[in-house]
């Protein structure tokens, strides 16, 4: 499996108008300058599967994440996570659609395939995966030391998980 | 338990040891259990010698070794547990441009069997991408294209 | 001992809004006295409005707009009260290149005034500078040797 | 005033051979790859002025600042920082030598120009040519975000203590 594209909609620096990112299989690279808006896609990513906290995302709560601009917040901040599955989830569909939605009121709703479930019913669902809160396939900026500088005993817990 | 956890260990050991010995030519690498008797009471440490030095308390190696160190952690834990994608932010930033390159050689070849994301802002991991995703801002508003990679030749 | 606060605070305010204003062309930087009427109840907040873009939680702003918010803050208690020497390892990390030469460029300046012992990966930084000092490992033991800065011609 | 140049024996990376390493006016680049001990050199300078923490110097305690291979740790690491003066510090010499040695015990010994000086009074001798204990001047690696991240209260003591 694999992500196949991102759709954004109002969220960080990603204005009001619905944009696609196309990723896809293999070794992408993200580049442009500094304040592009790259670490914004990987806030999107883990945003929409909900294993970041507010603090991670660079935000001070949740409705930090709203694309704002001179002073005017959008309603809503809104992330599709595309896969292809290809065996990576325990279900039939080829295509699978994780979305998140925060409204200004901090309100958020998570959908698969376009049904809302609570936020524990998608852990469980990206657990079987591989995708995990605090995983180690995610390393935001700035971020890569931390796996050094985890005491022994965090490191035999992240260990355990992967046992 | 206690079985599943130590043939985990082992295996990822093992790989951490491989991944480090080739990112970091003539180094080594390896976790050592605090507690060999009673693993689950005590934590697991990281032990690394650069090459041509002896071990150090793992604070005093470099930033660049460090982040060597951290990558063949989460490339071990990959052989071992593979997750579907991976998203790495400016991972290169403390490497020089040597170990930028081998990096990217590797990075190149696990991508065969899982995605990688790279956000970075030098040429040394980019160039050895498949794909390529330029990001700019115009207006404070962030806007995504796809850019061909001049370094090599589609395949 | 207010006044002399003040003096200095607005000084090193008006310093680092056009020191900003220079390496973030378009982009607005200023500090903020939590409490204007009593300076010493309060703190000392940093606004930065990069160009384009409206006034953002501090937290928010990407990591090469950080660094040059925190150089600029530098570079201003710099012009109040200079010191004589300043060490910057690896300050370019996070910059793009563009960043990195107008950095470059200001170090560069400020440097008739200042000496500046710049540690860097990358020959952005490293073009810019009067002298290059080249350091290696062999056998654990680091070696120091000069090098000659091929990117410009001696004065 | 600046720093002419730097003397170490058996500091960090640096073996038991005196080394000198010149450094002079304007802007000098220190380059190489990683691990060959350029940070190092900054370690060597917070160091000898004694600016720093062990901590800061990535060092469990004073004593793992020596120089130590293949098991066997050096008498003692040494640090000499050269500052031509041109009235940066109130005397008259034009030569100013600050050097600090630390035996395996963690007993450290600071000089002026070969006078032993308690640490007090060689921050207060220091202080006067504007050179601090977490100063501005001195970044080290990763610390650039600091100014940033400082609470607003910290960032009001640093402008006070310049003013
Ligand atoms: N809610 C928001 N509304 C509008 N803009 C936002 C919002 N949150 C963050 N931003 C903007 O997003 C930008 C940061 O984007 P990001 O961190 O993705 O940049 P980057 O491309 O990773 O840059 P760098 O290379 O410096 O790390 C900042 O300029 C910030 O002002
Ligand atoms: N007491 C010591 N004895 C011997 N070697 C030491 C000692 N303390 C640190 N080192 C070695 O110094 C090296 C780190 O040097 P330093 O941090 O200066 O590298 P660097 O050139 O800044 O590299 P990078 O570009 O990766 O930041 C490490 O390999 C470490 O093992
Ligand atoms: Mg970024
Ligand atoms: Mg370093």
């Amino acid at each position: 499996g694999y992500i196949e594209k991102l759709v954004i909609e109002g969220f960080k620096s990603y204005g009001r108008q619905r944009i696609e990112i196309p990723l896809g299989e293999g070794f992408i690279a993200v580049v442009g300058p500094n304040g592009a808006g790259k670490s914004n896609i990987g806030d999107a990513i883990s945003f929409a599967l909900g294993i970041a906290t507010s603090k991670a995302l660079r935000a001070k709560n949740l409705s930090y994440l709203i694309f704002s601009k001179d002073g005017e917040k959008a309603d809503y901040a809104y992330v599709e996570v595309h896969f292809k599955n290809f065996g990576a989830f325990p279900v039939p569909e080829e295509d699978v659609i994780v979305s998140r939605k925060v409204y200004r009121d901090g309100r958020s709703v998570f959908r698969i395939n376009g049904q809302v479930v609570k936020e524990k019913e998608l852990s469980d669902f990206l657990s079987k995966a591989g995708i995990y809160e605090n995983g180690y396939n995610v390393v935001l900026q700035g971020d890569i030391i931390r796996f050094l500088k985890m005491t022994p005993v965090e490191r035999r817990k992240l260990i355990e998980e992967v046992a | 338990k206690l079985k599943a956890f130590l043939k985990a260990y082992e295996q990822i050991n093992k790989s951490f040891s491989k991944i480090f010995a080739r990112l970091s030519p003539g180094g080594k690498a390896f976790m050592q259990l605090e507690r060999e008797d009673e693993p689950f009471e005590g934590g697991i440490n990281l032990v690394v010698k650069p090459r041509g030095k002896e071990v150090q308390y793992l604070e005093a190696i470099s930033g660049g070794e460090k982040t060597l160190g951290a990558l063949s952690l989460i490339f071990a834990l990959q052989d071992y547990k593979p997750s579907i994608f991976y998203y790495f932010d400016e991972v290169d930033a403390h490497l020089d441009e040597a170990n930028a390159r081998t990096v990217g050689e590797l990075i190149k070849e696990r991508s065969q069997t899982a995605q990688f994301i790279v956000v970075t802002l030098r040429e040394v991991l980019a160039s050895f991408a498949d794909k390529l995703i330029g990001v700019s801002s115009r207006g404070g508003i962030s806007k995504v294209f796809p850019l061909k990679n001049l370094t090599h030749s589609p395949y």
